[in-house]
């Protein structure tokens, strides 16, 4: 598909700035660093394994800078009620993997 | 649940 990614550039740069603050190694964050944050948010942990499941688009248990911002998209949506889909919606899927 | 191949690499299971 082609189109605008869902994240928009302003909010990409303030999950960059979370990602790069976590110390990412190699470009990726394992789960053990990305747990913390998403059980920040106070979220239910099966939604929160949700948001795992669909940001981890390579499946590779680690969040590169894009899955990252997805899971963070999906992570602030979920806090203003909307709800987490079961499927990642191809516009969210980052260009890069696309 | 989980989406099918729900995978073992995530944190939350």
């Amino acid at each position: 598909i082609d189109g605008p990614w869902m994240v928009k550039p302003e909010e990409k740069l303030k999950f960059d700035a979370i990602f790069d603050s976590l110390t990412p190694v190699g470009g990726m964050l394992t789960g053990d660093k990305v747990k913390p944050v998403l059980l920040n948010s106070k979220l239910p942990v099966d939604v929160l394994g949700r948001v795992w499941e669909l940001s981890d688009i390579d499946r590779d248990g680690m969040l590169d800078k894009d899955e990252f911002a997805v899971a963070m998209y999906l992570v602030y949506r979920a806090l203003e009620n909307e709800p987490v889909p079961m499927i990642l919606p191809p516009a969210l899927v980052p260009p890069s993997k696309r | 649940q989980y989406p099918a191949g729900g995978s073992s690499t995530n944190p939350f299971l």
